[in-house]
């Protein structure tokens, strides 16, 4: 008995695998449609600490002018600002300044330690996704053979005809022309040169690997 | 030339057939991998998922224990006033000039727009915002935003593939246990009858 996969129960070929390649496609689709758009992309969070992120801040300044804030530190009288005391005119006042720089600071921290839990998050789904695309590659072509395939047939791979000629390249030699059918695919040509002959045990291995080839390659444009 | 007798071509295609049936073995296997690498990195994912969300809850108390500072400053009298005003009004033009140089060499475009924009903006901004630094509160809470935004982003489309490769790996195919009517799903907490693929699921 050739045909395998009987421990799965009385599914056919074509029940078992015909579902899977769209399923994976959606799969697929479903994380990429997000995965490359800007809405994806984590926030850079350098410049809340005064880092150099040009972009965000050009962003900022065409928004609302308040990426000019950040470049206080560039201007001295700015800068006083800042150090202004008035703990002289209220000592709870400045405190509570104090307290809200502390929390500042700390609020930064636990910003930027979000954002590359994010990131790392990020990475995960990326390679969800990858896994995805492998799954797909490994599997798309067994789906689609099944999609191919009409009815049960004892057979995966039917040689129509095998014929002997003379090639036609420059260095004419005699080679062996093997027409084969996967499932109900279009009839493919496989050429096998003379050194393997058909009675060689893997000569028939021989041409089953390259009509898969090519189907896979045909599949693939 | 023919060269083969019918029975010659069916011993060969019986022996192709067996190529074919363990190159699908092999495939089925490599899914069988992959499957598993998937389960793996899933429960790598809600582990982080979890450390997210800690590390959410802190922040967002940090930023609340922030925004609670800036209002009760905000409630005080403005004190310092003078000194402070009298310094805004140095820092001003100092800032506006470097502004528009960095926005001319690094931004490039719209550079007289920009310009009248942030004259408006700095004569109506007031020092005290500074003095709090009201700058850095606001890009906290920016950041904020856009951090929710690309998690719910990607939650969206990965609760959606997942419901997809629930279904998938339910198959009793990945289950390996044809006469399982219930099975284990490796992304839902739930335990749910095999589903029977509707027509329109099929490709042809």
């Amino acid at each position: 008995n050739i045909m395998p996969l009987s421990l799965y129960g009385p599914l056919n070929f074509q029940d078992m695998f015909q579902p899977f390649f769209e399923m994976i496609h959606q799969a697929q689709q479903a994380m990429d449609v997000h995965l490359h758009s800007p809405a994806y992309q984590t926030p850079n969070v350098e410049f809340i600490t005064g880092g150099p992120d040009d972009r965000a801040v050009c962003k900022e300044i065409r928004h609302n002018s308040t990426g000019c804030l950040r470049m206080k530190d560039q201007c001295a009288k700015c800068q006083e600002i800042l150090s202004v005391d008035c703990s002289a005119n209220n000592p709870s006042q400045n405190q509570l300044r104090q307290e809200l720089n502390d929390s500042l600071r700390l609020a930064e921290e636990l910003t930027k330690r979000y954002n590359e839990l994010l990131q790392s998050y990020q990475w995960k789904m990326l390679n969800t996704s990858s896994l995805l695309d492998q799954l797909n590659e490994q599997f798309n072509w067994v789906s689609q053979l099944a999609n191919l395939t009409q009815g049960p047939d004892q057979y995966y791979l039917r040689v129509s005809t095998v014929t002997s000629h003379t090639s036609e390249s420059e260095a004419p030699s005699r080679v062996t022309e093997v027409v084969v059918k996967l499932f109900d695919s279009d009839p493919i040509t496989i050429t096998i040169p003379e050194e393997v002959s058909r009675d060689n045990p893997k000569f028939m291995e021989t041409v089953a690997e390259k009509a898969l080839q090519e189907y896979r390659k045909k599949k693939r444009v | 030339d023919q060269l083969v007798s019918d029975n010659e071509l069916q011993e060969m295609s019986t022996q192709g057939s067996k190529y074919i049936d363990r190159e699908i073995q092999n495939a089925v296997k490599g899914v069988q991998e992959i499957k598993t690498l998937i389960e793996k990195t899933n429960e790598e994912r809600k582990t982080l998922l979890s450390v997210l969300e800690e590390a959410k809850k802190n922040k967002e108390d940090a930023l609340n224990e922030t925004r609670d500072s800036e209002t009760k400053l905000k409630a005080f009298p403005e004190v310092c006033n003078e000194t402070m005003m009298a310094l805004w009004e140095e820092c001003k033009p100092c800032l506006k000039q470097t502004c528009m140089k960095f926005y001319a060499r690094v931004c490039r475009s719209g550079s007289g727009l920009v310009g009248r924009q942030l004259e408006e903006f700095l004569n109506q901004s007031s020092p005290f915002y500074f003095w709090i630094n009201g700058d850095r509160i606001d890009s906290l809470l920016e950041n904020d935003r856009q951090q929710s935004h690309v998690l719910d982003v990607m939650q969206d489309s990965f609760n959606r593939a997942t419901g997809i490769m629930d279904e998938l790996f339910q198959d009793r195919f990945f289950t390996h246990k044809p006469q399982d009517t219930f099975y284990h799903s490796p992304f839902s907490y739930f335990r749910r009858p095999p589903l029977h693929y509707a027509k329109s699921r099929l490709v042809r």
